[in-house]
């Protein structure tokens, strides 16, 4: 049974696609069988690990909107033991086409429920809104990681975003836990990053992740490329960061 | 009449509230007089500049949902010469609730019509989405500044963009123009942003802005104490900065 693990944060900017694309490849490096589904409409998931949208005919749109059978519509990833199910602009529309519909918010679950068996784990890229995408993900998951940067506004939504996860819990995923909440684009040289990771530590010791992942260039080179951190610079701190990151969310499911 | 400048890009993280609250205390010091809107239910433009949400009774949401006056909302600002029309989570629900109501496009262009001779600029900051918040942004405004990050995803979502504004010019504000794309955070050691730039520049030659917001981390401290650049630290680069482009957007509408 795979581990749904939906990656949020209404925040935009934040390291959302980042750590969707990055934790997912290297938990397929180490071993792990790994699906990431793009529910951003931006579809940066997508062409950060290379695929060209102008290639796609369906996608995860015609999963949640059309029914069609997520096998269809699922791509090799960039690396061995990682698939995509990637995101067009369609999903735009679907926002709006949800709005009236039955079951609006567990369609994706739908979808992806003939997958559990297929992957150990699978990541789920949401947009930067608490609108019907990300409740459809959170609605899937079976946990959220909450990637926030070091930076002044990173605390303001956490409360509102942790009230979202708290409605969806209780009206239609009961089994929904927040695994983490993630310090990204940590930058060791200013005040600012200190004072948030401290005050971060502080609001939500048991949340925190032991992990925190650097201020990077090129972890935000590699997208350009197509490729992972751990591909496009194995040896580089963004990949270490993203592959201990890895090991720390393999770990705590092992540990239950 | 007050030129309306709405501040959009469903990219998240690309600077868009620090243009919105930094834009109008410059404007302001060059003795103009700027109401900064802000359309964001995450109000990061209403507690950047120092407004504690807490004490807000009523905000935007009772302008655009209530057909309140908003002088009975508007707050002064950090600076002579700024005012504030502030958010709150309450605004969160408009989205939802303007889905189905009549003229739901130009709420907020009807709430602020009483106030444009008070103003020379209205500057509205939106949230990282194209939903109802920002096209009644767009429907409201008589152009639109967009920040985009100097990194690899820049590109990605302004061709959908900009399709967004065409489609606001062509059904419900047939005024609407691009004032500008605004390059921020640029890193003047890597090449990442130096690519970018010379491809933004040679895709919009005419439309990117001569002003380029260098990466300073003096710009992300400042909200921590509720100032604008210019009063947290008036000689940083990304003060200059900004009054630089404060001038270069005054002097745009100088020329017509
Ligand atoms: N640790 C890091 N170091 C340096 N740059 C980073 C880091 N993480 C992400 N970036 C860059 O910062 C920008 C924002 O990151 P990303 O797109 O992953 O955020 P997001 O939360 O997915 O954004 P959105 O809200 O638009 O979906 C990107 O250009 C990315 O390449
Ligand atoms: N030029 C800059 N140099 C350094 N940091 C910056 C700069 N501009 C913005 N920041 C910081 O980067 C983060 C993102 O900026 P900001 O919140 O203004 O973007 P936004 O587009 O409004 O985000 P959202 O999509 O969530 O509304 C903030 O923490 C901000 O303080
Ligand atoms: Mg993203
Ligand atoms: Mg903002």
């Amino acid at each position: 049974m795979a581990r749904i693990i939906a990656i949020t944060n209404q925040k935009g900017g934040v390291g959302k696609t980042t750590t969707a694309i990055n934790l997912s490849a290297c938990m397929a490096t180490l071993g792990r069988k790994v699906l990431m589904v793009d529910m951003d409409p931006q579809g940066n998931a997508t062409s950060g690990v290379g695929i060209e949208r102008a290639d796609i005919s369906e996608c995860v749109y015609d999963v949640i909107i059309g029914g069609f059978d997520p096998r269809r519509v699922i791509r090799p990833g960039p690396i061995e033991g990682m698939e995509v199910l990637p995101s067009t602009l369609d999903l735009a529309a679907a926002e709006i086409e949800l709005a009236s519909e039955i079951s609006r918010e567990t369609r994706l679950r739908a979808g992806l429920e003939p997958l559990r068996e297929d992957y150990e784990y699978i990541v789920i890229d949401c947009p930067p809104a608490l609108g019907l995408l990300t409740i459809n993900s959170l609605a899937a998951a079976s946990e959220t990681l909450i990637p926030i940067q070091s930076e002044y506004y990173a605390l303001e939504g956490l409360v509102y975003l942790f009230g979202t996860v708290q409605r969806v819990k209780r009206h239609v995923n009961s089994g929904l836990k927040i695994s983490g909440v993630l310090l990204t684009m940590f930058d060791v040289r200013t005040n600012l990053s200190k004072d948030v990771e401290k005050e971060v530590r502080r609001e939500y010791p048991r949340l925190t992740m032991r992990t925190v992942i650097p201020r990077a260039v090129r972890l935000s080179e590699a997208p350009a490329y197509g490729k992972p951190i751990i591909l496009y610079e194995p040896s580089s701190k963004g990949a270490l960061a993203y592959m201990e990151l890895a090991k720390e969310v393999v770990q705590s499911g092992e540990e239950g």
